[in-house]
Protein backbone atom coordinates (compact mmCIF):
# COMPACT_ATOMS: atom_id res chain seq x y z
CA UNK A 1 0.00 0.00 0.00
CA UNK A 2 1.21 3.74 -0.38
CA UNK A 3 -0.25 6.78 1.50
CA UNK A 4 -0.52 10.11 -0.33
CA UNK A 5 0.54 11.44 3.16
CA UNK A 6 -3.02 13.49 4.24
CA UNK A 7 -5.69 12.32 6.33
CA UNK A 8 -9.05 13.21 8.19
CA UNK A 9 -8.53 14.63 11.53
CA UNK A 10 -12.22 13.14 11.98
CA UNK A 11 -13.66 9.78 11.85
CA UNK A 12 -17.59 10.37 11.45
CA UNK A 13 -17.22 11.97 7.55
CA UNK A 14 -20.49 12.72 5.69
CA UNK A 15 -21.22 12.94 2.10
CA UNK A 16 -23.37 13.68 -0.67
CA UNK A 17 -24.31 13.08 -4.33
CA UNK A 18 -24.23 16.02 -5.90
CA UNK A 19 -24.99 14.53 -9.30
CA UNK A 20 -26.41 10.94 -10.04
CA UNK A 21 -25.38 9.02 -12.73
CA UNK A 22 -27.79 9.36 -15.83
CA UNK A 23 -28.48 5.47 -16.14
CA UNK A 24 -28.95 4.57 -13.14
CA UNK A 25 -31.99 4.58 -10.53
CA UNK A 26 -31.09 6.71 -7.83
CA UNK A 27 -32.05 4.55 -4.92
CA UNK A 28 -29.68 1.88 -6.48
CA UNK A 29 -26.88 4.20 -6.76
CA UNK A 30 -27.44 5.16 -2.72
CA UNK A 31 -27.00 1.56 -1.48
CA UNK A 32 -24.11 0.74 -3.60
CA UNK A 33 -22.06 3.95 -3.39
CA UNK A 34 -22.93 3.17 1.05
CA UNK A 35 -21.73 -0.58 0.42
CA UNK A 36 -18.64 0.99 -0.97
CA UNK A 37 -17.87 3.11 2.14
CA UNK A 38 -18.51 0.58 4.60
CA UNK A 39 -15.77 -1.82 2.73
CA UNK A 40 -13.59 0.96 4.72
CA UNK A 41 -15.76 1.41 7.92
CA UNK A 42 -15.71 -2.56 8.27
CA UNK A 43 -11.76 -2.25 9.47
CA UNK A 44 -12.10 0.83 11.21
CA UNK A 45 -14.10 3.11 13.32
CA UNK A 46 -14.87 5.57 10.17
CA UNK A 47 -18.50 6.13 9.84
CA UNK A 48 -19.99 7.36 6.51
CA UNK A 49 -23.80 9.11 6.61
CA UNK A 50 -25.07 10.50 3.43
CA UNK A 51 -26.69 14.22 3.32
CA UNK A 52 -28.88 15.38 0.72
CA UNK A 53 -27.37 18.80 0.75
CA UNK A 54 -25.55 21.31 2.85
CA UNK A 55 -21.68 21.38 4.11
CA UNK A 56 -20.11 17.61 3.59
CA UNK A 57 -16.59 16.03 3.53
CA UNK A 58 -16.73 13.95 0.41
CA UNK A 59 -18.35 15.30 -2.22
CA UNK A 60 -19.62 13.24 -5.80
CA UNK A 61 -20.30 14.61 -9.37
CA UNK A 62 -21.15 11.67 -11.75
CA UNK A 63 -19.92 14.03 -15.09
CA UNK A 64 -18.63 13.92 -18.74
CA UNK A 65 -15.48 15.21 -20.03
CA UNK A 66 -14.10 18.77 -18.92
CA UNK A 67 -15.90 19.61 -15.62
CA UNK A 68 -14.39 22.30 -13.93
CA UNK A 69 -11.43 20.35 -11.98
CA UNK A 70 -8.57 20.75 -15.37
CA UNK A 71 -8.66 17.03 -15.27
CA UNK A 72 -11.33 15.58 -18.23
CA UNK A 73 -13.40 13.05 -18.69
CA UNK A 74 -12.06 11.10 -22.02
CA UNK A 75 -15.34 9.10 -22.63
CA UNK A 76 -15.92 4.88 -22.54
CA UNK A 77 -12.84 2.61 -21.50
CA UNK A 78 -9.59 4.87 -20.63
CA UNK A 79 -9.99 6.70 -17.07
CA UNK A 80 -13.27 5.68 -15.32
CA UNK A 81 -12.94 8.10 -12.35
CA UNK A 82 -10.94 10.09 -10.35
CA UNK A 83 -10.94 11.16 -6.65
CA UNK A 84 -9.16 14.00 -4.32
CA UNK A 85 -6.84 13.03 -1.26
CA UNK A 86 -8.04 14.84 2.64
CA UNK A 87 -5.99 17.78 1.33
CA UNK A 88 -7.12 18.56 -1.87
CA UNK A 89 -11.00 18.25 -0.17
CA UNK A 90 -12.07 14.38 -0.58
CA UNK A 91 -14.18 14.63 -3.52
CA UNK A 92 -15.29 11.86 -5.97
CA UNK A 93 -15.61 12.03 -9.63
CA UNK A 94 -16.92 9.04 -11.91
CA UNK A 95 -16.70 9.64 -15.91
CA UNK A 96 -20.94 9.46 -16.56
CA UNK A 97 -19.49 8.64 -19.93
CA UNK A 98 -19.22 4.73 -18.55
CA UNK A 99 -21.47 1.97 -18.55
CA UNK A 100 -21.70 1.96 -14.63
CA UNK A 101 -23.60 -0.91 -14.06
CA UNK A 102 -24.79 -2.79 -10.11
CA UNK A 103 -24.31 -6.92 -9.60
CA UNK A 104 -23.74 -7.44 -13.31
CA UNK A 105 -20.70 -8.52 -15.02
CA UNK A 106 -22.15 -6.09 -18.00
CA UNK A 107 -20.35 -2.86 -18.01
CA UNK A 108 -18.14 -1.52 -15.40
CA UNK A 109 -19.30 -2.15 -11.45
CA UNK A 110 -19.70 0.94 -9.98
CA UNK A 111 -19.11 -0.65 -6.36
CA UNK A 112 -15.91 -1.66 -6.62
CA UNK A 113 -14.48 1.60 -8.55
CA UNK A 114 -16.53 3.67 -6.17
CA UNK A 115 -14.43 1.71 -3.41
CA UNK A 116 -11.51 2.41 -5.09
CA UNK A 117 -11.74 6.30 -4.85
CA UNK A 118 -13.15 6.31 -1.54
CA UNK A 119 -10.05 4.87 -0.89
CA UNK A 120 -8.55 8.14 -2.23
CA UNK A 121 -10.73 10.26 -0.67
CA UNK A 122 -9.58 8.75 2.39
CA UNK A 123 -5.48 8.80 1.68
CA UNK A 124 -4.78 5.83 0.75
CA UNK A 125 -2.58 6.17 -3.27
CA UNK A 126 -2.15 3.35 -5.71
CA UNK A 127 -0.88 -0.14 -4.60
CA UNK A 128 1.02 -2.30 -6.24
CA UNK A 129 -0.32 -4.85 -5.02
CA UNK A 130 -2.07 -6.57 -8.01
CA UNK A 131 -4.54 -8.19 -5.64
CA UNK A 132 -4.94 -5.15 -3.69
CA UNK A 133 -8.46 -2.87 -4.16
CA UNK A 134 -6.28 0.10 -4.65
CA UNK A 135 -4.35 -1.41 -7.31
CA UNK A 136 -4.95 1.29 -10.37
CA UNK A 137 -6.52 -1.27 -12.97
CA UNK A 138 -10.06 -2.10 -13.41
CA UNK A 139 -10.46 -5.89 -13.04
CA UNK A 140 -13.93 -6.36 -13.89
CA UNK A 141 -16.92 -7.53 -11.84
CA UNK A 142 -16.39 -9.63 -9.07
CA UNK A 143 -19.26 -11.26 -7.10
CA UNK A 144 -17.06 -12.51 -4.24
CA UNK A 145 -15.18 -9.12 -3.62
CA UNK A 146 -12.56 -8.78 -0.88
CA UNK A 147 -10.65 -6.07 0.92
CA UNK A 148 -6.98 -7.25 0.54
CA UNK A 149 -5.02 -7.43 3.56
CA UNK A 150 -2.63 -4.81 1.65
CA UNK A 151 -5.88 -2.79 1.39
CA UNK A 152 -6.61 -3.13 5.20
CA UNK A 153 -3.43 -2.70 6.15
CA UNK A 154 -3.18 0.74 4.51
CA UNK A 155 -6.43 1.98 5.89
CA UNK A 156 -5.27 0.91 9.47
CA UNK A 157 -2.42 2.57 9.57
CA UNK A 158 -4.11 5.67 8.70
CA UNK A 159 -7.25 5.63 10.85
CA UNK A 160 -6.42 2.60 13.36
CA UNK A 161 -7.98 -0.50 14.07
CA UNK A 162 -11.90 -0.73 14.60
CA UNK A 163 -12.02 -0.90 18.06
CA UNK A 164 -15.17 -2.33 20.37
CA UNK A 165 -17.12 0.62 22.47
CA UNK A 166 -18.67 -0.71 25.85
CA UNK A 167 -22.65 0.62 25.77
CA UNK A 168 -23.44 -0.69 29.39
CA UNK A 169 -26.03 -3.38 31.04
CA UNK A 170 -25.61 -7.11 30.40
CA UNK A 171 -25.18 -9.99 32.73
CA UNK A 172 -23.20 -12.32 34.39
CA UNK A 173 -21.09 -9.51 35.56
CA UNK A 174 -19.21 -8.93 32.96
CA UNK A 175 -18.46 -5.47 30.79
CA UNK A 176 -20.44 -6.27 27.02
CA UNK A 177 -19.26 -4.81 24.65
CA UNK A 178 -20.86 -4.78 21.29
CA UNK A 179 -18.94 -3.70 17.63
CA UNK A 180 -20.87 -0.32 17.14
CA UNK A 181 -22.54 -0.38 13.72
CA UNK A 182 -20.46 1.87 11.94
CA UNK A 183 -22.48 2.82 8.17
CA UNK A 184 -26.21 3.71 8.00
CA UNK A 185 -26.49 0.42 6.03
CA UNK A 186 -29.79 -2.02 7.25
CA UNK A 187 -28.81 -5.33 7.76
CA UNK A 188 -29.66 -8.13 5.08
CA UNK A 189 -32.54 -11.14 5.38
CA UNK A 190 -31.46 -14.31 3.74
CA UNK A 191 -34.45 -16.07 2.82
CA UNK A 192 -32.94 -19.35 2.34
CA UNK A 193 -31.14 -19.14 5.85
CA UNK A 194 -34.71 -17.72 7.01
CA UNK A 195 -36.06 -21.16 5.73
CA UNK A 196 -33.84 -23.29 7.49
CA UNK A 197 -31.57 -21.56 10.31
CA UNK A 198 -29.42 -24.36 11.05
CA UNK A 199 -26.09 -23.66 10.96
CA UNK A 200 -22.71 -25.52 11.16
CA UNK A 201 -20.76 -23.12 13.64
CA UNK A 202 -20.41 -19.32 15.06
CA UNK A 203 -17.33 -17.79 15.56
CA UNK A 204 -16.09 -14.16 16.50
CA UNK A 205 -12.77 -13.49 14.80
CA UNK A 206 -10.03 -11.89 16.60
CA UNK A 207 -11.10 -7.80 14.94
CA UNK A 208 -14.93 -8.99 16.56
CA UNK A 209 -16.61 -9.74 13.58
CA UNK A 210 -19.17 -12.66 14.06
CA UNK A 211 -19.78 -15.32 11.43
CA UNK A 212 -21.55 -18.15 10.83
CA UNK A 213 -20.69 -20.96 8.63
CA UNK A 214 -23.03 -23.36 6.88
CA UNK A 215 -22.31 -25.54 3.70
CA UNK A 216 -19.89 -24.12 1.43
CA UNK A 217 -21.17 -20.60 3.15
CA UNK A 218 -20.73 -18.09 5.26
CA UNK A 219 -22.68 -15.11 6.53
CA UNK A 220 -21.38 -12.06 9.01
CA UNK A 221 -23.61 -10.72 11.42
CA UNK A 222 -24.25 -6.97 12.34
CA UNK A 223 -26.02 -6.17 15.74
CA UNK A 224 -29.81 -7.74 14.46
CA UNK A 225 -29.34 -9.59 11.55
CA UNK A 226 -26.28 -10.85 8.42
CA UNK A 227 -24.78 -8.19 6.69
CA UNK A 228 -25.68 -7.04 3.09
CA UNK A 229 -23.80 -8.67 0.43
CA UNK A 230 -23.93 -12.15 1.96
CA UNK A 231 -23.48 -15.27 1.69
CA UNK A 232 -20.38 -15.64 0.22
CA UNK A 233 -17.96 -18.89 -0.35
CA UNK A 234 -15.59 -19.73 2.41
CA UNK A 235 -13.14 -20.89 0.05
CA UNK A 236 -12.93 -17.51 -1.11
CA UNK A 237 -12.29 -16.00 2.39
CA UNK A 238 -10.21 -18.46 3.88
CA UNK A 239 -8.31 -20.27 0.56
CA UNK A 240 -8.07 -23.93 1.91
CA UNK A 241 -10.66 -24.09 4.10
CA UNK A 242 -13.54 -26.58 3.19
CA UNK A 243 -17.01 -25.82 4.02
CA UNK A 244 -18.84 -28.01 6.40
CA UNK A 245 -17.08 -27.14 9.80
CA UNK A 246 -17.94 -28.98 12.76
CA UNK A 247 -16.54 -26.45 15.52
CA UNK A 248 -14.87 -23.17 15.25
CA UNK A 249 -13.75 -20.60 17.99
CA UNK A 250 -10.72 -17.45 18.31
CA UNK A 251 -8.69 -18.41 21.27
CA UNK A 252 -6.58 -15.47 23.16
CA UNK A 253 -3.74 -15.40 21.08
CA UNK A 254 -5.90 -14.13 18.15
CA UNK A 255 -5.94 -17.04 15.94
CA UNK A 256 -8.95 -18.94 15.08
CA UNK A 257 -9.16 -23.07 14.80
CA UNK A 258 -11.20 -24.36 12.61
CA UNK A 259 -12.47 -28.44 13.47
CA UNK A 260 -13.94 -30.97 10.52
CA UNK A 261 -13.68 -34.88 10.81
CA UNK A 262 -10.38 -35.60 12.35
CA UNK A 263 -8.52 -32.44 11.13
CA UNK A 264 -7.97 -28.89 12.11
CA UNK A 265 -6.92 -25.87 10.39
CA UNK A 266 -5.29 -22.60 11.68
CA UNK A 267 -5.80 -19.45 10.15
CA UNK A 268 -4.30 -15.53 11.36
CA UNK A 269 -7.18 -13.52 10.24
CA UNK A 270 -7.78 -15.39 6.72
CA UNK A 271 -4.56 -16.49 6.26
CA UNK A 272 -3.63 -20.06 6.34
CA UNK A 273 -1.10 -19.77 9.28
CA UNK A 274 0.90 -22.93 8.56
CA UNK A 275 1.05 -26.09 7.25
CA UNK A 276 -2.79 -27.46 7.78
CA UNK A 277 -5.05 -29.45 8.03
CA UNK A 278 -3.59 -31.60 10.91
CA UNK A 279 -4.72 -34.02 13.13
CA UNK A 280 -7.18 -32.85 16.25
CA UNK A 281 -5.18 -35.93 18.28
CA UNK A 282 -1.83 -34.16 17.24
CA UNK A 283 -2.74 -30.78 18.21
CA UNK A 284 -5.38 -31.23 20.60
CA UNK A 285 -4.63 -34.33 22.61
CA UNK A 286 -7.80 -36.42 24.24
CA UNK A 287 -10.22 -34.65 22.19
CA UNK A 288 -12.29 -36.88 20.07
CA UNK A 289 -13.10 -36.16 16.11
CA UNK A 290 -15.98 -35.43 14.63
CA UNK A 291 -16.99 -32.80 17.41
CA UNK A 292 -20.07 -30.77 17.48
CA UNK A 293 -19.40 -27.66 18.90
CA UNK A 294 -16.05 -25.82 20.27
CA UNK A 295 -15.89 -22.31 22.35
CA UNK A 296 -13.82 -20.67 24.74
CA UNK A 297 -15.48 -20.22 28.23
CA UNK A 298 -15.35 -16.54 29.37
CA UNK A 299 -15.57 -18.18 33.11
CA UNK A 300 -12.04 -19.04 32.96
CA UNK A 301 -10.93 -18.56 29.64
CA UNK A 302 -10.36 -22.56 28.69
CA UNK A 303 -11.55 -24.78 25.37
CA UNK A 304 -14.10 -26.73 26.15
CA UNK A 305 -15.59 -29.11 23.10
CA UNK A 306 -18.76 -30.87 23.11
CA UNK A 307 -20.04 -34.15 21.12
CA UNK A 308 -23.45 -35.57 21.24
CA UNK A 309 -23.91 -35.73 25.31
CA UNK A 310 -20.66 -35.36 26.54
CA UNK A 311 -18.36 -32.25 26.99
CA UNK A 312 -13.99 -31.95 27.20
CA UNK A 313 -12.26 -28.85 28.89
CA UNK A 314 -8.82 -28.29 26.99
CA UNK A 315 -5.96 -26.05 28.97
CA UNK A 316 -3.21 -25.54 26.82
CA UNK A 317 -1.00 -24.38 29.67
CA UNK A 318 -1.43 -27.99 31.43
CA UNK A 319 0.20 -31.71 30.80
CA UNK A 320 -1.98 -33.51 29.75
CA UNK A 321 -4.30 -30.54 28.66
CA UNK A 322 -7.42 -32.69 29.43
CA UNK A 323 -7.53 -33.95 32.73
CA UNK A 324 -8.36 -37.85 33.31
CA UNK A 325 -12.17 -36.72 34.64
CA UNK A 326 -13.14 -35.60 31.28
CA UNK A 327 -15.44 -36.10 29.08
CA UNK A 328 -18.53 -35.19 31.82
CA UNK A 329 -21.81 -35.34 30.87
CA UNK A 330 -23.13 -32.42 28.79
CA UNK A 331 -26.01 -32.07 31.39
CA UNK A 332 -23.82 -30.25 33.70
CA UNK A 333 -24.77 -27.23 31.65
CA UNK A 334 -27.87 -27.21 33.05
CA UNK A 335 -30.58 -26.70 30.66
CA UNK A 336 -28.31 -27.04 27.60
CA UNK A 337 -29.32 -30.18 25.56
CA UNK A 338 -27.32 -32.62 23.85
CA UNK A 339 -26.12 -32.84 20.41
CA UNK A 340 -25.94 -28.98 20.10
CA UNK A 341 -24.75 -27.67 16.87
CA UNK A 342 -22.79 -24.78 17.75
CA UNK A 343 -21.46 -22.88 20.62
CA UNK A 344 -20.34 -19.12 21.47
CA UNK A 345 -18.96 -16.24 23.45
CA UNK A 346 -20.57 -13.66 21.91
CA UNK A 347 -18.83 -10.02 22.14
CA UNK A 348 -21.09 -8.90 24.61
CA UNK A 349 -19.30 -11.48 26.93
CA UNK A 350 -22.15 -14.13 27.02
CA UNK A 351 -22.30 -17.92 26.07
CA UNK A 352 -24.64 -19.09 23.86
CA UNK A 353 -25.53 -22.47 22.04
CA UNK A 354 -26.99 -23.63 19.35
CA UNK A 355 -29.20 -26.24 18.26
CA UNK A 356 -31.55 -26.93 15.19
CA UNK A 357 -33.56 -23.41 14.82
CA UNK A 358 -33.11 -22.71 18.41
CA UNK A 359 -30.73 -20.91 20.87
CA UNK A 360 -29.74 -20.86 24.86
CA UNK A 361 -28.19 -17.99 26.48
CA UNK A 362 -26.02 -19.45 29.59
CA UNK A 363 -25.71 -17.21 32.72
CA UNK A 364 -21.60 -18.10 33.65
CA UNK A 365 -22.37 -16.65 37.05
CA UNK A 366 -25.93 -19.18 37.83
CA UNK A 367 -23.60 -21.47 35.68
CA UNK A 368 -27.55 -22.58 33.97
CA UNK A 369 -29.48 -21.10 30.96
CA UNK A 370 -30.33 -18.17 31.73
CA UNK A 371 -34.06 -16.81 32.28
CA UNK A 372 -35.48 -13.69 30.27
CA UNK A 373 -38.84 -12.90 28.83
CA UNK A 374 -39.10 -14.60 26.24
CA UNK A 375 -37.62 -17.84 27.22
CA UNK A 376 -35.16 -19.59 26.39
CA UNK A 377 -34.69 -21.71 23.44
CA UNK A 378 -35.34 -18.70 21.46
CA UNK A 379 -35.57 -18.26 17.50
CA UNK A 380 -32.18 -18.44 16.00
CA UNK A 381 -33.30 -17.23 12.91
CA UNK A 382 -34.95 -13.78 14.77
CA UNK A 383 -33.24 -13.08 16.77
CA UNK A 384 -29.21 -13.59 15.02
CA UNK A 385 -30.14 -13.63 11.64
CA UNK A 386 -32.70 -10.55 11.36
CA UNK A 387 -35.75 -13.04 9.66
CA UNK A 388 -38.58 -10.32 10.51
CA UNK A 389 -41.68 -12.90 9.83
CA UNK A 390 -39.36 -15.58 12.30
CA UNK A 391 -41.26 -15.84 15.74
CA UNK A 392 -40.83 -12.19 17.83
CA UNK A 393 -39.66 -10.75 21.41
CA UNK A 394 -37.85 -8.04 22.17
CA UNK A 395 -35.32 -6.19 19.13
CA UNK A 396 -31.63 -7.74 18.55
CA UNK A 397 -28.60 -6.34 19.73
CA UNK A 398 -27.66 -6.51 23.66
CA UNK A 399 -30.90 -8.57 24.63
CA UNK A 400 -29.93 -11.55 22.83
CA UNK B 1 -0.87 24.04 -39.57
CA UNK B 2 -2.42 20.89 -39.92
CA UNK B 3 0.48 18.98 -41.80
CA UNK B 4 2.70 20.03 -38.70
CA UNK B 5 0.96 17.80 -36.43
CA UNK B 6 2.71 15.32 -34.90
CA UNK B 7 1.12 11.58 -35.88
CA UNK B 8 -0.24 10.29 -32.61
CA UNK B 9 1.41 6.60 -32.89
CA UNK B 10 1.84 4.54 -29.80
CA UNK B 11 5.19 6.32 -28.44
CA UNK B 12 2.76 9.76 -27.86
CA UNK B 13 0.13 7.75 -26.68
CA UNK B 14 2.56 6.20 -24.12
CA UNK B 15 4.25 9.37 -23.21
CA UNK B 16 0.76 11.41 -22.50
CA UNK B 17 0.06 8.19 -20.22
CA UNK B 18 3.07 8.41 -18.70
CA UNK B 19 2.74 12.23 -18.23
CA UNK B 20 -1.04 11.96 -16.79
CA UNK B 21 0.14 9.06 -14.36
CA UNK B 22 3.19 10.52 -12.73
CA UNK B 23 5.82 8.52 -14.10
CA UNK B 24 6.99 11.97 -16.46
CA UNK B 25 7.33 15.25 -15.80
CA UNK B 26 3.69 16.75 -16.59
CA UNK B 27 5.87 19.25 -18.83
CA UNK B 28 6.33 17.12 -21.37
CA UNK B 29 2.60 16.98 -22.18
CA UNK B 30 3.04 20.47 -22.93
CA UNK B 31 3.14 20.87 -26.85
CA UNK B 32 5.12 24.23 -26.62
CA UNK B 33 8.19 22.20 -25.27
CA UNK B 34 7.54 19.80 -28.15
CA UNK B 35 8.02 16.71 -26.17
CA UNK B 36 11.89 16.90 -26.24
CA UNK B 37 12.85 14.71 -23.76
CA UNK B 38 16.19 12.29 -23.17
CA UNK B 39 15.95 8.59 -24.28
CA UNK B 40 17.40 7.42 -19.77
CA UNK B 41 14.35 8.95 -18.76
CA UNK B 42 11.99 7.58 -21.08
CA UNK B 43 13.46 4.35 -20.24
CA UNK B 44 13.58 4.50 -17.05
CA UNK B 45 9.63 6.16 -16.48
CA UNK B 46 8.80 3.16 -18.62
CA UNK B 47 10.32 0.80 -16.26
CA UNK B 48 8.88 2.46 -13.42
CA UNK B 49 5.51 1.52 -14.88
CA UNK B 50 5.97 -1.96 -15.85
CA UNK B 51 7.56 -2.47 -12.38
CA UNK B 52 4.38 -0.99 -10.77
CA UNK B 53 2.09 -2.56 -12.66
CA UNK B 54 3.72 -6.47 -11.79
CA UNK B 55 5.30 -6.44 -15.58
CA UNK B 56 9.20 -7.10 -16.97
CA UNK B 57 10.70 -3.60 -15.98
CA UNK B 58 12.37 -4.12 -19.29
CA UNK B 59 12.43 0.02 -20.16
CA UNK B 60 10.88 -1.36 -23.42
CA UNK B 61 7.13 -0.19 -24.91
CA UNK B 62 6.66 -3.70 -25.37
CA UNK B 63 3.08 -5.31 -26.70
CA UNK B 64 2.33 -6.18 -23.01
CA UNK B 65 3.36 -2.45 -21.83
CA UNK B 66 0.70 -1.25 -24.55
CA UNK B 67 -2.20 -3.41 -23.19
CA UNK B 68 -1.84 -2.42 -19.65
CA UNK B 69 -1.64 1.12 -20.92
CA UNK B 70 -5.18 0.61 -22.47
CA UNK B 71 -6.98 -1.21 -19.71
CA UNK B 72 -9.66 1.04 -17.95
CA UNK B 73 -8.41 2.51 -14.87
CA UNK B 74 -8.61 5.56 -12.21
CA UNK B 75 -7.94 8.77 -12.92
CA UNK B 76 -5.38 9.45 -9.96
CA UNK B 77 -1.41 9.73 -10.64
CA UNK B 78 0.04 6.40 -9.83
CA UNK B 79 3.26 8.16 -8.33
CA UNK B 80 2.15 10.68 -5.48
CA UNK B 81 3.49 12.64 -2.02
CA UNK B 82 6.94 13.65 -0.91
CA UNK B 83 10.25 11.31 -2.09
CA UNK B 84 8.81 9.74 -4.79
CA UNK B 85 11.80 7.34 -4.46
CA UNK B 86 10.02 5.64 -1.64
CA UNK B 87 6.94 5.68 -2.60
CA UNK B 88 5.61 2.30 -1.04
CA UNK B 89 6.19 2.51 3.27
Amino acid sequence: YALQGSRWRVKNLTYKISKYPSRLNRAEVDAELAKAFSVWSDYTDLTFTQKRSGQVHIEIRFEKGEHGDGDPFDGPGGTLAHAYFPVYGGDAHFDDAEMWSINSRRGTNLFQVAAHEFGHSLGLSHSDVRSALMAPFYRGYDPAFQLDQDDVQGIQSLYGHKTQTDIGGGGGGLIPSVPRATTQQPSAEDPALCADPRIDTIFNSADGSTFVFKGDHYWRLTEDGVAAGYPRLISRAWPGLPGNIDAAFTYKNGKTYFFKGSKYWRYNGQKMDGDYPKDISEGFTGIPDNLDAALVWSGNGKIYFYKGSKFWRFDPAQRPPVKATYPKPLSNWDGIPDNIDAALQYTNGYTYFFKGGSYWRFNDRLFSVDTDNPQFPRSTAFWWLGCSSAPRGTVGGNAR
Amino acid sequence: RSSAAPTFGTTDKATMYLAQYGYLSPSVRNPSSGHIMDESSWRRAIAEFQSFAGLNATGELDDQTNEMMSLPRCGVRDKVGFGESRAKR
